[in-house]
């Protein structure tokens, strides 16, 4: 199998292309009133943290940033056991948001966190 | 309706910033006073948001605060108000104590209006540091030119946060009335300056405050 995938890898990748259920980036908006924490946070109104959800691919295209580590899960997991699972699809890049809130003291204060948005996915 | 975080319900490793914030800002924690900042505070504040963050909270590039936290404190006391003739002076206090060890003092700066238009003339204020047994008072002028009206004054040099020497910073507000005096009632006293703390929390999980190169330090 492997010096047929090898043999054949272009075929074989363009004829994977990218299917629907294949890992990738999905929106989630949601508002800090959902999470209970409008009482505090004054700013964005807006929240969109984003998530990755989605099969990794049998074989890890260049463009899922994964480690070489995940190629070779992914060939564990199909020829040689299959009860080590394939790589997983989580978040790669994030980026910060600024976060405007009330403090206990009735003061206000800015803050940027970081990860707080998915740009990106890969399979780990 | 999600009760608050209760910190028993939090991992016993320190949390992220995010949830030490929960944990401790979520209503209904212990401490938690019922005025928050409102009128002129908050609206400074949704400006200098808007102007550093896009709708999604993203951080603007190049509109950097150049840091990653901003603190804005009220005064915890006003003195009488009190005028004389055409004259305006308060004391204010501004308490300090309990910052965050993390949290490393770049620069502060006090906000106020210098030029309030009456009905009848205008008020024209200004801030003094507070004379103390050691020092007399010395006249604050605002670093920045006016933006939207208001000027902030740097007090950097008065606050030496972090090795905790300074618990509180005294100030006084004087005003005077220019312009024909109106009725005999004292006009509306203008509104409280506040103090602007601008800090490089330093905790794992808080943006690096314009650590990138690319990014202008102001």
């Amino acid at each position: 199998d492997t010096g047929t995938l090898a043999h054949d890898l272009p075929g074989y990748l363009r004829e994977q292309g990218r299917e629907k259920s294949d890992c990738s980036l999905r929106p989630f908006p949601v508002s800090f009133a959902q999470l209970g924490w409008d009482h505090w946070i004054i700013a964005p109104h807006r929240y969109n943290p984003r998530y990755c959800k989605g099969a990794c691919p049998r074989l890890l295209r260049y463009d899922y940033h994964a480690p070489n580590h995940a190629v070779v899960q992914s060939f564990v997991h199909q020829l040689v056991d299959a009860n080590v699972p394939r790589p997983s699809c989580v978040p790669y890049r994030y980026s910060p948001i600024s976060v405007l809130m009330i403090e206990r003291d009735g003061g206000i204060l800015y803050k940027e966190y970081e990860n707080m948005i998915a740009e990106s996915c890969t399979c780990r | 309706n999600q009760s608050p975080l209760s910190p028993g319900s939090l991992p016993a490793v320190p949390p992220l910033p995010l949830l030490q914030a929960l944990q401790v800002q979520a209503p209904g924690s212990r401490g938690w006073q019922a005025e928050p900042a409102s009128g002129q505070p908050l609206r400074y504040m949704l400006n200098l948001y808007r102007h550093a963050a896009d709708r999604e909270g993203r951080p603007r590039h190049g509109r950097s605060l150049g840091t990653n936290t901003v603190r804005l404190v009220l005064a915890s006391s006003h003195g009488d108000q009190s005028w004389a003739g055409r004259w305006y002076m308060q004391p204010l206090t501004y308490r300090l104590e309990g910052q965050p060890k993390a949290e490393h003092l770049l620069r502060a700066t006090v906000v106020y209006l210098p030029n309030l238009p009456l009905a009848r003339g205008r008020l024209l204020c200004a801030l003094e540091l507070a004379a103390t047994g050691e020092a007399p008072g010395v006249l604050l002028s605002p670093a920045t030119r006016p933006r939207h009206g208001w000027a902030e004054a740097d007090v950097t040099p008065y606050l030496a946060l972090g090795n905790g020497s300074v618990g509180s910073l005294a100030l006084r507000h004087i005003c005077v009335r220019a312009g024909r005096v109106g009725g005999h009632n004292a006009p509306v006293a203008p509104s409280h300056p506040f103090l602007l703390l601008y800090l490089n929390d330093t905790q794992a999980g808080l943006a690096p405050p314009a650590a990138e190169p690319h990014r202008h330090r102001r």
